[in-house]
């Protein structure tokens, strides 16, 4: 069964929002492509587990609400991770 | 901890700082103090010391600023992004930026300046975000529920220690107070006049403009401090302040208001007007009071006259005012302060102070009025 498109569209919005915090915070290049083949490797993945390791959440590589609760909290505008 | 790629740090020890701007969410005082706080964090776990510049460049620029702000990194409206800073260098490196999009505070509601302060300065001084959830330098925002507890953790100050060491042992130690550089009036200036001296649980509180120096009688140490830094709610330029131990409060006075204090903490109720007391409205406002804890009366000074207040029964007692110098000898010019020690009433009249016997009635000694300082 496919989501229902709002589903669909929260779940962008969401992945969005992961993207551009990840982008900010975690050097996860621009052009990054969001999934590949494998569901649990990929550039996306990768940086939410260092994230998650970073911020002290525990390590799924998945957007749990624990994850989604912290993208959304007040922070410094610093990166996490430097280059 | 983590440092800077590259680990830039600053080459000198003696930083320089200025507010460029003010957010209009807090009075510009709690804004100095807050920063001034939040330097004095890094301050007293390095060699490092800050002195303020009240224009042109300095090492950390701090401003407060809304969505683009030239730089490249925007800010974002309310919430999310709170501040950014730079880490050491030339220029825009070391400055500090605060979203002006937050409701700025100074205390734990909102988003309380010091704490945001205290990382991004962590930032200005060459330190990284940290992984630890104790650290000040975790990226996210935690506010404290008692700011009186704020501490640097253990990972801070390793971090900060890694890129400049610990206070070094071998900075001399300064035998006297050594007032700091941005001291409105120089403490041993002999043209020194204050404008409010008050006792405070075996301390003594020597007020002028917005700050206030408190000298201990058993260490002999004298602090200076903003006014604003322990109570943020009060105002500056005092008129007068005194203590009644009975109440452990401060009562702190200015214009035809005044204020209960005890110890950090304004009472609740303030400020009342000066007139609850029993002055009569032709008295706008008062120029120095003492409480004598043994007679349980408080004597208000107001230009050559004096009233007595009851502290049992709560009321200005009859027959007043009276001529100071009546009862006062000696003491014949207009007050700006007074308080008591050693069982003498020093009363301050400019950069004069008179040591008055209570028991003889008469003016035993004429000092400085900075006598207290060390000098």
């Amino acid at each position: 069964a496919y989501p229902l498109d709002g589903a669909a569209r929260g779940q962008d919005t969401s992945m969005e929002l992961v993207q551009q915090y990840l982008e900010n915070y975690y050097n996860l290049p621009k052009d990054a492509k969001q999934f590949v083949r494998r569901r649990d490797s990929g550039p996306v993945v990768k940086k939410i587990r260092e994230m998650q390791k970073f911020l002290g959440l525990e390590v799924t590589g998945k957007l749990d609400s624990d994850t989604m609760e912290v993208i959304h909290k007040p922070r410094c505008g610093i990166p996490d991770v430097g280059d | 901890f983590t440092t800077f790629p590259n680990m830039p740090k600053w080459r000198k020890t003696q930083l320089t700082y200025r507010i460029v701007n003010y957010t209009p969410d807090l009075p510009r005082d709690a804004v100095d103090s807050a920063i001034e706080r939040a330097l004095k964090v890094w301050e007293e776990v390095t060699p490092l010391t800050f002195s303020r510049l009240y224009e042109g460049e300095a090492d950390i620029m701090i401003s407060f600023a809304v969505g683009e702000h030239g730089d490249f990194y925007r800010f974002d409206g309310p919430g999310n992004v709170l501040a950014h800073a730079y880490p050491p260098g030339q220029g825009i490196y070391g400055d500090a930026h605060f979203d002006d999009d937050e409701q700025w505070t100074m205390e734990t509601a909102g988003t309380n300046l010091f704490l945001v302060a205290v990382h991004e300065l962590g930032h200005s001084l060459g330190l990284f975000h940290s992984a630890n959830m104790e650290a000040v330098m975790y990226p996210l925002y935690k506010s404290l529920t008692d700011l009186a507890q704020f501490r640097l953790s253990q990972d801070d100050v390793d971090g900060i220690q890694s890129l400049y060491g610990s206070p070094s042992d071998d900075t001399p130690v300064p035998t006297k107070p050594v007032p700091p550089t941005h001291e409105p009036l120089a403490m041993c200036d002999p043209a020194l006049s204050l404008d409010a001296v008050s006792t405070l649980r075996g301390e003594v509180l020597f007020f002028k403009d917005r700050h206030f120096w408190r000298k201990s009688f058993r260490t002999h140490e004298l602090e200076f401090h903003l006014i604003s830094s322990f109570w943020p709610s009060l105002p500056s330029d005092l008129d007068a302040a005194y203590e009644v131990t009975s109440k452990d409060t401060v009562f702190v006075f200015k214009g035809n208001q005044f204020w209960g204090v005890r110890g950090g903490e304004v009472q609740a109720g303030y400020p009342r007007s000066i007139h609850t007391l029993g002055f009569p409205p032709t008295v706008k406002k008062i120029d120095a009071a003492i409480s004598n804890k043994d007679k349980k009366k408080t004597y208000f000074f107001v230009e050559d006259k004096y009233w007595r207040f009851d502290e049992k029964r709560q009321s200005m007692e009859p027959g007043f005012p009276r001529q100071i110098a009546e009862d006062f000898p000696g003491v014949d010019t207009k007050i700006d302060a007074v308080f008591e020690a050693f069982g003498f009433y020093y009363f301050f009249s400019g950069s004069s102070q008179l040591e008055f016997d209570p028991n003889a009635k008469k003016v035993t000694h004429i000092l400085k009025s900075n006598s207290w300082f060390n000098c």
